[in-house]
């Protein structure tokens, strides 16, 4: 049996908006030590990987490793029937072919349960190698979410590049060009607008804007957003829920 | 998309 609480619904509310534009369907895996999913794109041109922690949640419980196929548009269209204050339990037995969704209101008068049905999914696991990035970058979330959103608007494609005191972000199309550039600055009196650089190595990538862009989607979990960048090889786009877990997005490079 | 690569060559399957 598996059973889970969430005191604070709207996480599990918004990894789901987060995420469904760009998987259909996904496998969610869960053990002992939580609730996980990794998903590619229909393209194959990125990769999705959630884990929320045992930890992070009121409750937890997970007898056997079970693994729970859902449509992400089925459970999106449940979950916005969570109210934003709500928690949320999930429960479904070894076997069961539904997941059960309860919604508790704060004040506890109201409760709803909602049953999705879960469907057998093929999806192929990846494994993702640990590994030292030329760069680290860390920007505010909100941040992120409007550079890609106006820089969408010029081109199709953004360079990344990062230098030991900033990143700058460039790209261009028919009407013309544009760059943006953030430089560090470790704002102790507002955190949340610190922009922090780690380097081994000056790096610069190229990355389709559309996929950045569906990453952002992210943006309400998390006040930063952290960017791994090396040579060649995919950018790492990682949003820490605090006190839960991650919600990574990988994308292979132009 | 022209010069677009999959994420499957970068990771190895499970």
């Amino acid at each position: 049996m598996f059973e889970a609480r969430l005191a604070q619904g709207a996480l599990l509310k918004k990894v789901v908006e987060a995420i469904k534009d760009l998987i259909e369907d996904a496998n969610f895996d869960c053990n002992n030590s939580g609730f996980s999913l990794q998903a590619m794109d229909s393209s194959h041109v990125s990769l999705v990987a959630l884990s929320l922690r045992a930890d992070g949640f009121e409750h937890y419980r997970c007898d056997r490793n079970i693994s729970m196929g859902m449509k992400l548009a089925n459970l999106s269209k449940i979950l916005k029937c969570a109210g934003n204050d709500d928690a949320i339990t999930m429960k479904s037995e070894d076997n069961g072919d539904t997941i059960t969704f309860m919604f508790e209101s704060p004040n506890q008068e109201r409760l709803s349960e909602f049953d999705l049905k879960l469907m057998d999914i093929d999806s192929e696991h990846l494994g993702i190698p640990e590994a030292e990035y030329d760069a680290t970058v860390k920007v505010p979330s909100s941040e992120f979410q409007r550079i890609v959103k106006d820089l969408a608007s010029i081109g199709d494609t953004v360079e990344i590049s990062v230098t030991k005191d900033a990143v700058k972000f460039s790209t261009s199309g028919d009407i013309g060009s544009a760059n943006i550039m953030c430089r560090q600055n470790k704002s102790v009196d507002k955190p949340e607008e610190s922009t922090e650089i780690d380097i081994n190595e000056p790096v610069a990538l190229t990355f389709a804007l559309r996929y950045l862009n569906s990453f952002a989607k992210a943006t309400p979990l998390s006040p930063h957003v952290v960017l791994k960048l090396s040579k060649d090889l995919p950018v790492v786009v990682e949003y820490h829920i605090p006190d839960v877990g991650r919600l990574g997005f990988y994308l292979a490079p132009k | 998309a022209a010069g677009q690569k999959s994420i499957m060559g970068f990771f190895t399957k499970k």
